[in-house]
C-alpha cells in the first residue's frame, strides 16, 4: 500500500460522500446522472464478489462494505426518497450503447474465462465508461452545480492517483495488470476536458456553464 | 483459481 493509491481511495470515498452529502442536504438531485450511479452500484457489485470467497484485508473488506453502501443509497436517493427532484428527462444516455460493447469485450478479453473473473473484468471495464452519461447530461443542460463539479473532481483525482499507484507498484513490486491499467487510462482520459473546465472556472468561484 | 486470486485494489 503506497500514498499514490492510500489518498486515491481517501479521494474515491470523498467523493461519494460530497454525492451523498449534496443530495441530503439540498433535499435534491437535480443534475445528477441516476443512470451513472446505476453502473457505479453495478460496477461495485460485480467487482467485489470476492467479498464472499476470498478475505484479502480488514482495510479491503471495509472499504468495499462502504464503497456498496454509499453507491446503493445513492441510487436509492435518486430514484427512491428524491426521484420528484430527479432530471430524468436530460438523463437521456443510452445505456445498452456501453453495456453491450463492455460485456462483448469482458467475455473476449479477460485474464481467465470464469464467471468471477469475468464478471471482475467486466466491472473494470465499465467503470471506466461510468462517468459518461454524467457528462452527457452536463453537456446536455450546459451547466453543472459548483457541488457537482466537486464530486467529479475527486472521482477524476482517484483516477489519476491510481495512475500513479501503478506506476509506483510497476517500478517497485514489478506489478502490472493490463486490463486495470489500460481501462484506468481511458477512464482518466474522459475527466482531463472537465478538469481543465474545472481549474479555469470553478476554482476562481464560477460557476460551470458551458458555452 | 480462485486460489490465485490477488486483486487486493479497490
Amino acid at each position: 500500500m503506497n500514498v499514490f493509491r492510500i489518498l486515491g481511495d481517501v479521494s474515491h470515498l470523498l467523493a461519494m460522500i460530497i454525492l451523498l452529502l449534496k443530495i441530503w442536504r439540498s433535499k435534491s438531485c437535480a443534475g445528477i446522472s441516476g443512470k451513472s450511479q446505476i453502473l457505479f452500484a453495478l460496477v461495485f457489485t460485480t467487482r467485489y464478489l470476492d467479498l464472499l470467497t476470498n478475505f484479502i484485508s480488514i482495510y479491503n473488506t471495509v472499504m468495499k462494505i462502504i464503497f456498496l453502501a454509499c453507491s446503493y443509497t445513492t441510487v436509492y436517493m435518486i430514484y427512491g426518497k428524491y426521484r420528484n427532484t430527479f432530471d430524468s428527462e436530460n438523463d437521456s444516455f443510452r445505456l445498452e450503447f456501453l453495456l453491450v460493447p463492455v460485456t462483448g469485450l469482458s467475455f473476449l478479453e479477460n485474464y481467465n474465462f470464469t464467471p468471477l473473473e469475468i464478471l471482475w473484468t467486466f466491472s473494470i471495464y465499465l467503470e471506466s465508461v461510468a462517468i459518461l452519461p454524467q457528462l452527457f447530461m452536463i453537456s446536455k443542460t450546459g451547466e453543472a452545480e459548483t457541488i457537482t463539479t466537486h464530486y467529479l473532481f475527486f472521482l477524476g483525482l482517484y483516477r489519476t492517483l491510481y495512475l500513479a499507484n501503478w506506476i509506483w507498484r510497476y517500478h517497485t513490486e514489478s506489478f502490472y495488470d493490463q486490463i486495470a491499467v489500460v481501462s484506468g487510462v481511458v477512464q482518466t482520459i474522459f475527466y482531463c476536458d472537465f478538469f481543465y473546465l474545472y481549474v479555469t472556472k470553478v476554482l476562481k468561484g464560477k460557476k460551470l456553464s458551458l458555452p | 483459481d480462485l486460489d490465485d486470486w490477488d486483486k487486493d485494489e479497490l
